[in-house]
């Protein structure tokens, strides 16, 4: 299983549709600070429900996720992932402003789900958000300065 | 349940213990503070970077708490891969040298795993298999500036 | 006590705009959550990199922070100057064409106070008056290995 | 003023005796990971009690500074600054591990004084534990992360 594409639409700063292509093994992703490299990170921990508001940085709730480029009030993402099987599964979420807030929509190979779902789905391929499989800006040295506690609690959750 | 750990237990640290040195030029172990009753305890990382002694963890250097915390990621990674991984300048701790020995490191867990690393770092972009640029273009707008590097010359190359 | 703070925010405030694009492609400034009462509010910046409209300080990349918190720095510097000033690799987070405008920024800053710099970062260690080298001996001790660079070319050269 | 030079003994990783000269201007500290780069910047801190032992990553306390090279239970850091006038200050710091824990004991200008002493002469000059004049090792955006309150306070200080 991989990551195959990510559809990206009005997130942060990609306004507008943008698809990124990935393939197996070893991709970097380089460019000039401010650019949107950890934006694209932040997309898929937004679209698969790994984390807050707060830890992609847009303190004043989800609003601050929609693109600032134009006056349009959704975004979303989708990722497709390629499975063993030649299979497929794209999970994707939307966010939409409305007048009571931001409303958040999760879909399962285009049907849509609750988080939930999402969650437990994912859980079966090992992708949960405590799994240190992504790693955001600043937090490589969290591993070793978290309490020996928390670092023990992970291995319960994997045996 | 407390077998199941033990064997999780066991497995993960002989990783780390192959892996640590790979990464450092030390040794490291992963020491449970209560082997009996694992559940009350916590787990600590006994490591010793370059010759040093009993090093505590609180006292290395950013350095060397990054080729930890990263031995670890990895050391579970072989005991159970995660579909993907995605590290955002990781390497931002590390000198020239360890920059290239994470490098190396992850080009032998990316055979079977997919590894998407962002980095600013010259020899972690040198040993990648491919690179997807990213710009700004216009007022803050992002613009994805296409795929290249070794998969290309490899497709050149037949 | 009002006045005082405010002719001290003005000074600062001018200063972060002159330096501010120094810094980055960009312009900022300070602003008063309530300049009629300061001492009730905070300070916030407004700062826009490259031509984007109306960031928000909490949505900037940490390239992006790092330079505004250096140019606020800079800033307090130029209004009241400390007579030492030690970074310790205050230039992770940047690329490279940033980390050569900082050192630059550190260059001019250097003419009025002594600046001590940790870095790993060539464009900072090559634009520095000069290099004290850091090893380790043996079990981890460690050996001061020489202050060089500029210094002694300057010497040289007579 | 200036810093114009260290004398360590027996600190951290800094094993025995070692003197480190400081010009003016622009000087660059590098070196490998772990080679002791960032215990230079801690011993200009606990010289000058600007820090906790916390911040100097001493978690049990300062008697973690004394170097484990040796059996020595002694450790200390003397900062020689150049005044404008040519005059020199000298700021020295001892600390002792002793049966009732450990004992840290300041020197101005090579006669014992007080902790409040120090800092009171240090102000003089503008050398406090607030002054953003010594950023330690990943604490850069500190400034940029720190809530509006905070920052105006500085300014308040410097007022
Ligand atoms: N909702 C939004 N609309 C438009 N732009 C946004 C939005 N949210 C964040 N941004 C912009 O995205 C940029 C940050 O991008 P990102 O953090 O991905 O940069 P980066 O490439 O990782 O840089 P660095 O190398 O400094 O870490 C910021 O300039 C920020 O202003
Ligand atoms: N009391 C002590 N006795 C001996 N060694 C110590 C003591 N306290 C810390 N150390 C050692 O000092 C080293 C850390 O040095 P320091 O943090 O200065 O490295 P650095 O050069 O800044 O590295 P990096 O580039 O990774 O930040 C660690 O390896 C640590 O084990
Ligand atoms: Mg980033
Ligand atoms: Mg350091």
């Amino acid at each position: 299983m991989r990551i195959k594409q990510l559809e990206i639409d009005n997130f942060k700063s990609f306004a507008n549709q943008n698809t990124i292509p990935f393939l197996d093994g070893f991709t970097v992703v380089s460019g000039p600070n401010g650019s949107g490299k950890s934006n694209i990170i932040d997309c898929i921990l937004f679209a698969l429900g790994l984390s807050t508001s707060r830890e992609l940085r847009s303190e004043q709730g989800a609003g601050d996720l929609i693109s600032t480029h134009n006056k349009r009030n959704e975004a979303s993402v989708r990722v497709t992932f390629a499975l063993d099987d030649e299979d497929e599964l794209i999970i994707t979420r939307k966010i939409k402003r409305t007048s009571h807030g931001v409303q958040s929509t999760y879909y399962m190979n285009d049907k849509q789900c609750t988080f939930t779902q999402v969650c437990s789905e994912l859980e079966k391929y090992n992708i949960t958000s405590n799994s240190h499989n992504v790693i955001m800006q600043g937090h490589v040295t969290t591993i070793a300065n978290c309490s020996p506690k928390e670092r023990r609690q992970y291995l319960d959750e994997i045996a | 349940k407390k077998d199941e750990f033990i064997k999780t237990f066991n497995v993960v640290n002989q990783n780390f213990k192959d892996i640590f040195p790979l990464l450092s030029e030390g040794e490291g172990e992963l020491v449970l503070e209560n082997p009996s009753d694992p559940f009350s305890g916590g787990l600590v990382f006994r490591a010793s970077i370059r010759d040093k002694k009993n090093q505590k963890l609180a006292a290395m250097s950013g350095g060397e708490k990054t080729l930890t915390a990263l031995a670890f990621v990895f050391a579970v990674q072989r005991y159970l891969p995660a579909p993907f991984y995605a590290f955002d300048e990781v390497d931002m701790h590390l000198d020239g040298p360890n920059v290239e020995k994470l490098a190396k490191m992850i080009n032998i867990q990316a055979k079977q795993t997919q590894f998407i690393v962002v980095s600013l770092r010259k020899p972690m972009i040198d040993s990648a298999d491919r690179m997807i640029g990213v710009t700004q273009k216009g007022k803050g707008v992002t613009k994805i500036s296409g795929v290249s590097l070794k998969e290309e010359i490899k497709q050149e190359a037949g």
